[in-house]
């Protein structure tokens, strides 16, 4: 599985409908203090199917829909989706004759979140599986939040056990 | 499971005994089993050498030593068990301009196998790039994605 | 104590809401009482309200946001109770360059009065230095102090 | 008050005897990774009396010991002196008509600590009372470690109302 694409609209900063095509290698994210670089960060851990706020850098799940600035109104629905292409083969179980794999995740204010896998609706479970013994789930060791880099270090000796498991 | 947890334990001990003398240029590193006698329960503990010095607890190493050491453990990881991508924050904020660029060298080699997505401020970081998204903020407090040149 | 503790809330508050918009170019700042009624015991608040956003929770602020935010409220106490010293170790790390700038020019302009110690990687703060130390390294895991030189 | 200089011996990194000497204005310290700038700033923050080992990132209080490297041996004690002039009038009660005020603590191997003012033996109540209410003590608002700058702005209301009564 690579990494294809990441849309955004009504997450976070995010007001406007926005497309990040990925390709091979290394993308950089850059800009000034406050710009946005982070809330992609908790974009994608969010479609992923984080559901802790406080791993948000939120109180509640709905500070993640757009709460409204000098420019427009709050809005009342945050949408995210995330598509993998299915090149090199290591396609999750069930998903092998599939070329892209799109996940979407969308709340409103009520806190009601839908998700879908190529636009099927399905869990958070069945998500959180897709990614299972990847290191790329929400809280795998493929993400590192702004910040947080010393954290894996200062681990407890059973917390680290459960790192090492998850590459098992 | 057994056979899963030591095979990807004795992997991920070997890689990171070579990343990180690679990105500290000496020094070892090692994953040890707390308890050797419980395989399937022991907790894991970390211990390094910073070339030079004696081998102190983690808590004392320094904040760009730490960010190093544990960049060294999650490339390893990477290693053996490859996620479709790896998304860092700033992780190279700590760094002086040598380890940068360390950093960068070794990101560069595993871009050709892995994707990476860095944000950053560090302009040595941005210019290893393949692609580069400038996010702003011109329209208050909406984010917006704009192409960016790099200045020679 | 009531009247001095008064006092000081009155004046830090109001050097809060001086230097915040200095830093952000905008913006409002404020310290507020938890209980209005029980000014001898009430907890404090920091209400903050970015330039062009709404005011939210300040969690939410970004790395450089928080940052800036916590310079201006140690730099407006520091400006109603000054102490002898002012040591900030990597504070400039999470800023981009035009913050690291506006930091900069705001502890030039306080430095007439005050004296600071500043650890840090970022050439802009070294520039605005009036003494350097280089620390270094050279002996194996022993620190010594070198002199400087800014290239031009 | 003004700082006037640092001296440090066996202290963490500093196995030989190392001063700075410090001047109106700015004094910037430099230098790469691991080097020993965080050290400068430990060593400030004991000898104004701090005691509690995990504020000097040590898990005992021995730890800021020199402990040994390829380049020599342990060391068996550590000794910090932090020199102020009493230019400005300023002075804490008591020290009016001295020019200027010496601080020195120093530890041995079994966790003893003396500390001294213009080298008249002296306790750590001593340091602490000479610094109350200025914001320079080993906790105050006035020392900013590593990577703690955000930290002031996550204080709950309580923790806020100490800050600011220190500086009333
Ligand atoms: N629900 C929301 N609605 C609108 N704006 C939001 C929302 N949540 C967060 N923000 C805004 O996003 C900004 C933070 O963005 P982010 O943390 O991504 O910045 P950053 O680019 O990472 O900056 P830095 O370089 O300082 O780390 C805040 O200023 C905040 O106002
Ligand atoms: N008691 C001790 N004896 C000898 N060396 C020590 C002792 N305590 C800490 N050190 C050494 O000091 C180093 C850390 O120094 P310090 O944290 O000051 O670095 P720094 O210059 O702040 O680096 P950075 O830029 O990464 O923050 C460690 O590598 C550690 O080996
Ligand atoms: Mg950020
Ligand atoms: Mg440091």
């Amino acid at each position: 599985m690579k990494l294809k694409k990441l849309e955004l609209i009504g997450f976070k900063s995010f007001y406007d409908k926005t497309t990040f095509d990925f390709s091979a290698g290394v993308t950089a994210i850059v800009g000034p203090n406050g710009c946005g670089k982070s809330n992609i960060v908790d974009a994608v851990r969010w479609v992923l199917g984080e559901h802790a706020p406080s791993y948000l850098r939120s109180k509640v799940l709905e500070d993640v829909i757009f709460a409204g600035s000098d420019a427009a109104g709050p809005l009342g629905m945050a949408e995210v989706t995330l598509t993998f292409a299915n090149d090199n083969g290591n396609a999750p179980p069930g998903y092998e004759s599939y070329a892209e794999i799109a996940i979407t995740r969308r709340t409103f204010r009520d806190g009601e979140s839908e998700f879908s896998i190529n636009k099927v609706p399905c869990r958070l479970k069945d998500i959180a599986e897709l990614f299972l013994d990847t290191g790329a789930g929400a809280r795998g060791y493929a993400i590192v939040a702004q910040g947080k880099i010393g954290e894996i270090v200062e681990a407890r000796p059973d917390e680290m056990r459960m790192i090492i498991e998850e590459a098992a | 499971t057994r056979e899963r947890f030591s095979k990807a334990f004795e992997e991920i001990n070997a890689k990171f005994g070579e990343v990180f003398p690679r990105l500290f240029q000496g020094g070892r590193a090692a994953l040890r089993l707390v308890d050797e006698e419980n395989l399937l329960e022991s907790g894991i503990g970390i211990f390094v050498q910073l070339p030079g010095k004696k081998s102190l607890p983690l808590g004392s190493l320094s904040g760009g030593e730490k960010a190093l050491t544990a960049i060294s453990l999650i490339f390893s990881i990477f290693l053996v068990k490859p996620s479709p991508f790896c998304l860092l924050d700033e992780v190279d904020a700590p760094l002086d301009d040598a380890n940068v660029d360390r950093f960068n060298a070794l990101v560069r080699e595993m871009s050709h196998r892995y994707q990476y997505l860095l944000v950053t401020h560090n302009k040595r970081t941005m210019e290893l790039a393949d692609v580069l998204y400038g996010i702003t903020m011109e329209k208050h407090g909406i984010s917006r994605t704009v192409s960016v040149k790099l200045n020679a």
